[in-house]
């Protein structure tokens, strides 16, 4: 189903808070492609979905989920 | 594991600066849940938690919501953000008030097991990848056996070591029976409001202790204790006892259950413990310490047995009729008591007797345990009067276990038993 921007727009803050994409030090938050991909596909393989680096269901539903405030150190790009 | 820093000391203090709202998690259940969180990692690492009511504390516990005047990261309402922390050496934790806190149920979110997260994140670790590890990010759900995964352990053992068994302990346990012990599978924890108590106890340092099922608790003025299970206080004891009773005489506390007894000195089990009842029938309802004549009473049913600690007793004369000793008491009392006051209680059901100095119980009595011992309000009142104030009292009038307006009774009672007995190991003729 094609995803409105409201929940892509959720999505890429999910990750920019939690870790898993890495908040550029100037200039606007626009992400490219790529690395909203690289942050889905560190999100997935940490939570133990297939990892596609695609904003399926149960990507969004996982993302749902309650959880703890602290940022995930998974993806080793940002953590480094 | 991630390591994301670490106390430079073991032995860290903690202040819980406020509740969740009473209407999810009553205060003691909420309070026994966050002192457990701080057992699964004090259990596996050399690391003691004291608790401090006042002024700084090393990790400071507390709720809130959207705004906080203290916090820059506020909470979401239910659900999504649950709770956070600061890493070493900064110890704040912090729980979203929004959320549905609970306790032993799958609703809602189980505040023990966030807050051991949270706890693990105030310690030094990060998120672990293992989504079924304490530290994963995503709240795995309320689990009846919940334990720590293994690398919990790994994570906190490699930041401060593993803990070490106290060796006298170790020589102890192989002291211990070898009878097997029963798998103790600990009972749902009780609500103090509504229980008919296993046994009462007046214990060391003043400290009055209501027991049931597998939990005990502390009964003061200001409130009750936390719930804890009673072999996590006193080692090796199980749940659903008979009876229990502390001697100032002798500083044992008896522990009773089917045909055996426990004997402790403050919380350490003695060698050669638990023994066989064999010369006292098994299966006791009570037991209660009689600073007067500095016995220790065992009921049973009608009657009761009267026993020296330190003497040869013939106990052929026994069981008397309690009703002979004890006027106005009920048969197999749930449990009994002398309490600080000087008076004797006995409790049965949901209500308790008190009798005066010449053990007659006293105009007025029985009334509600919940009511003035359990400090439950939402029941009603004793129909009995109780002399006009609202005050919570265990004693019709006055009620202060604290003791202060008793002074002339306790200093009477610490005059009788300020003997020189200096307890010896005798024989437990019962036993024997």
């Amino acid at each position: 189903r094609a995803l409105g921007p409201a929940e892509k727009e959720a999505a890429v803050d999910y990750l920019l808070q939690y870790g898993y994409l890495q908040k550029p030090l100037e200039g606007p938050y626009d992400f490219r492609p790529e690395d909203i991909t690289e942050a889905l596909r560190a999100f997935q393989e940490a939570s133990e979905l297939p990892v596609s680096g695609q904003l399926d269901g149960a990507t969004r539903a996982r993302m749902r989920q309650p959880r703890c405030g602290l940022e995930d150190p998974f993806n080793q790009k940002t953590l480094k | 594991y991630r390591l994301l820093g670490r106390w430079r000391k073991k032995h860290l203090t903690f202040r819980i600066l406020n509740m969740p709202s009473p209407s999810t998690l009553p205060p003691h259940t909420a309070r026994a849940a966050l002192l457990q969180a701080f057992q699964y990692w004090s259990n596996v690492a050399p690391l003691t938690f004291r608790e401090v009511q006042a002024g700084w504390a090393d990790i400071r516990l507390s709720f809130h919501g959207r705004q906080s005047p203290y916090c820059s990261n506020t909470f979401d309402g239910p659900g999504r953000v649950l709770a956070h922390a600061d890493i070493p050496e900064l110890g704040s934790v912090h729980f979203d008030e929004d959320e549905l806190w609970t306790e032993g149920t799958y609703r809602g979110v189980n505040l023990r097991i966030i807050a051991a997260h949270e706890l693990g994140h105030a310690l030094g670790l990060g998120h672990s990848r293992y989504t079924q590890a304490l530290m994963a990010p995503v709240y795995a759900g309320y689990r009846p056996h919940f334990k720590l995964h293994r690398d919990d352990v790994a994570g906190i053992q490699a930041l401060y070591g593993k803990k070490i068994p106290e060796i006298e302990d170790e020589e102890e346990e192989m002291e211990l029976p070898t009878t097997p012990q029963v798998p103790r599978e600990p009972s749902p924890m009780p609500d103090p409001c509504s229980v008919e108590l296993d046994a009462m106890m007046l214990g060391p340092r003043g400290k009055t202790y209501a027991f049931k099922g597998s939990y005990v608790w502390t009964v003061t003025d200001s409130g009750l204790g936390p719930l804890f299970q009673v072999s996590a206080l006193w080692e090796g004891l199980p749940g659903n006892l008979d009876a229990a009773v502390y001697s100032p005489r002798t500083q044992w506390i008896h522990f009773f259950k089917g045909d055996k007894v426990w004997r402790y000195i403050n919380f350490k089990i003695l060698p050669g413990f638990p023994k066989k009842l064999n010369r006292i029938e098994p299966n006791l309802d009570a037991a209660l310490y009689w600073p007067v004549n500095q016995k220790v009473f065992l009921f049973k049913g009608s009657g009761y047995w009267q026993w020296d600690e330190l003497a040869r007793n013939d106990f052929s004369h026994y069981p008397k009729p309690i009703k002979q000793l004890f006027t106005g008491v009920p048969d197999q009392p749930s449990a009994a008591m002398s309490w600080q006051d000087g008076h004797v209680y006995f409790f049965k059901g949901k209500q308790y007797w008190r009798l005066n100095r010449q053990l007659r119980v006293e105009k007025g009595y029985p009334r509600d345990v919940a009511h003035n011992w359990m400090h439950c309000y939402s029941q009603t009142p004793d129909t009995a009067p109780s002399g006009g104030d609202t005050t919570p009292s265990a004693t019709g009038t006055d009620y202060s276990p604290t003791g202060t307006t008793l002074d002339t009774t306790s200093s009477a009672i610490d005059s009788t038993l300020n003997t020189d007995h200096s307890p010896r190991d005798t024989i437990l003729d019962m036993t024997s």
